[in-house]
Parts: C-alpha cells; structure tokens; sequence
C-alpha cells in the first residue's frame, strides 16, 4: 500500500459518502444521474467476483463491502424512496446503458489477461468504470445547475483516478510485478474523460462563480 | 509469467 493507493481509496470513499450523505440529508437526488449510479453497482459487482473467495485485507474486504454497499444504497434510494425518487429527473437522465455496457462486454471478451469468467469479468468492470461517469457528464451538461455536492462528487471521482495513476507509477519502479496495459488505459482514457469537468470546476472555483458546463 | 500487480487493489 504506498499514499497514493490509500489517497486513491480515501478519495473515493469520500466521493461516495458525500452523495449518500446528501440523498439521505436533503432526500433529493436533483442532478444525480440513476444510470451512472446503476453503472457502478455494476462496476463494483463484476470487479469484486471475489470478495468471497480470495482473502487480500481486512482492508481491501471492508473497503469492498463499503463501496458494493454504498452503490446499492444510492440507487435504491433514487428508485425506491418515496421522497428522493420525486426529484428523480428521468425526461434528462436518458443515457442509454447498452450504449456503454455492450461495447464494455465485447471488448473485455476481445482483450483480456485471460480467458476465465472473474478475469473477463474484471477486465470488463475496468472498461466499464473508466465511461460509467459519462451519464452524469452528459446530464450535468444537459440540466447545467450543478450544485456544491454534485460537483464535489464528480471532481473527487475524477481526483481518485488521477491517484491511482501515481499509484501505478509508483508501483512500476518499486514492485517486482507490472500493472498491465489494459489497467493502464482504463485508467487514463477514465481521468481524461473528467479532464475537461476538472478544467471547467477550477475555472468556477477560481473565478468564484458557479460552475457551468458549456452546452 | 507474473502476476498483474493490480489484482490486490480496489
């Protein structure tokens, strides 16, 4: 474990407690989108195939539970709460998943480690992370009221990525074993994609106005 | 061959 990794996960965590926090706090869930919430429910189920199975840490299963248990909550609570489920904006949420999982599918079935079911399945949890966010961009776009907490969400989901990059550099030059290309590049085809959010949020924080997407 | 160093990350 070296600080990036562990800034890396803490990041995270925190980027899924805000947006907990706030769905439970306010019972709203304006600005959210369902179908990248849904995306990484999906994300978290096929990339921990094995919780049960291979025992790494205390820490890498309590973080597991976490992050399954988190992801779950926020979609049940913006398709079930009778309160939160009202400001569910679905005429903009529109995304299409099968537009993101299908491409994510064939191609973890193409390019892959190997050929076994948790290793496909891994690979395609990697593909799927690094365009989950792409919903939440696109209704952000489209809604273009993005408050505090949403815009904290998405720049620390982006920030966790951006970690774990120095994480596997650092891994690179100090560990025996290698983080293969296909982390890699889901990695960093995941951070550019926040690259224009980031450049957008600095300006609003920077000139201390709210921020705004261009359309 | 090696193992991928990632597998003990989130």
């Amino acid at each position: 474990m070296n600080i990036f990794r562990l800034a890396g996960d803490m990041t995270h965590l925190v980027s899924v407690l805000v947006l907990l926090l706030k769905i439970h706090t306010i019972k709203s869930c304006a600005g959210i989108s369902l179908k990248t919430q849904e995306l990484y429910a999906l994300v978290f189920t096929t990339r921990y195939l094995d919780l049960f199975t291979d025992y790494i840490s205390l820490y890498n299963t309590v973080m597991k539970l976490i992050f399954l248990g988190s992801s779950f909550s926020i979609v049940w609570y913006i398709r079930r709460h009778k309160i939160v489920r009202r400001s569910y904006d679905k005429d903009q949420d529109t995304f299409r998943h099968y537009f993101i999982v299908l491409p994510c599918l064939v191609l973890a079935l193409l390019i892959h480690h190997k050929f076994t079911f948790k290793e496909v399945m891994w690979t395609f949890s990697l593909y799927l992370e690094a365009v989950a966010i792409l919903p939440q961009l696109v209704l952000l776009q489209r809604t273009r009221n993005i408050d505090n907490l949403t815009g904290q969400y998405v720049f620390l989901l982006g920030a966790y990525r951006a970690l774990y990059i120095l994480n596997w550099i650092y891994r690179h030059y100090t560990e025996p074993h290698y983080v293969h290309w296909i982390t890699w590049i889901a990695g960093i085809v995941q951070t550019l994609l926040y690259a224009d959010f980031f450049y957008y949020y600095f300006q609003s924080w920077k000139n201390n106005v709210k921020l705004q997407l261009p359309a | 061959d090696e193992q991928p160093v990632t597998k003990d990350e989130l």
